[in-house]
């Protein structure tokens, strides 16, 4: 464990409790896209099918719980208990066009070919581009909340700490892992576009607003 | 072994 992975992990939790502090206190969903959400319940149950097969450490195992349990009940409350405010006029992306390719790469692509490797490899993938349906329900409203900004900014963060993580491991510990370095650069570069308008526009107490 | 050293990762 070094700094930055460390605080790649508590940014992710932070815009995880972010989102859900909104959902509940608002009692609203509105402005955030459900089809993000089922992608990202969809990487983290894929990903950490290990936790019946390995133990690493106490943080791991709670963190993977928790990752597990918190995008479960953000689908939940999205399309069950606040489905009356779920936004699903706009929140039109196909994710069928980013499940099948990351799976069919995760099957040509990856260190070793099973199951429960390729599910890893495939949850990398789709984790590089499941803001994608995000972003673009907020480039069709053309605005977001500050919460749901902050709630990107965190999650951003997260992948670009990890990229920091990567560089120090590979030079600290001589290790390195091509699928999850190239996948965490792709995801990181779709959040820049949004890092640049959330420093210039939302950290300056205006609404983050795109041009029309 | 990228096993035991990734895996850690979340």
């Amino acid at each position: 464990m070094n700094i930055f992975r460390l605080l790649g992990d508590l940014s992710h939790l932070l815009a995880i409790i972010i989102l859900l502090l909104k959902i509940w206190k608002t009692r609203s969903c509105a402005g955030i896209s459900g089809k993000s959400q089922i992608l990202f319940a969809i990487v983290y149950t894929t990903r950490y099918l290990d936790l019946f097969t390995t133990f690493i450490s106490a943080y791991n195992t709670f963190m993977k719980i928790i990752f597990i349990a918190t995008s479960l009940a953000t689908v939940f409350l999205m399309y069950v208990k606040f489905k009356a405010t779920y936004d699903h006029n706009h929140d039109t992306f196909r994710i069928e066009f980013l499940i099948l390719p990351a799976f069919v790469l995760a099957l040509l692509i990856n260190h070793e070919l099973s199951p429960v490797e390729v599910l890893w490899t495939f949850s990398i993938y789709l984790e590089s581009v499941a803001i994608l349906p995000q972003l673009f329900l907020v480039s069709k409203t053309g605005e977001a909340e500050s919460i749901t900004s902050h709630y990107l900014f965190a999650l951003g963060s997260y992948r670009g700490l990890y990229l920091f993580n990567w560089i120090y491991r590979y030079y600290a510990e001589d290790h390195y892992d091509l699928i999850a370095i190239v996948a965490g650069l792709v995801q990181t570069v779709l959040y820049c576009d949004f890092f640049y308008l959330y420093i210039t526009k939302v950290l300056k107490g205006k609404k983050l607003q795109l041009p029309a | 072994n990228r096993y035991t050293i990734v895996k850690d990762e979340l």
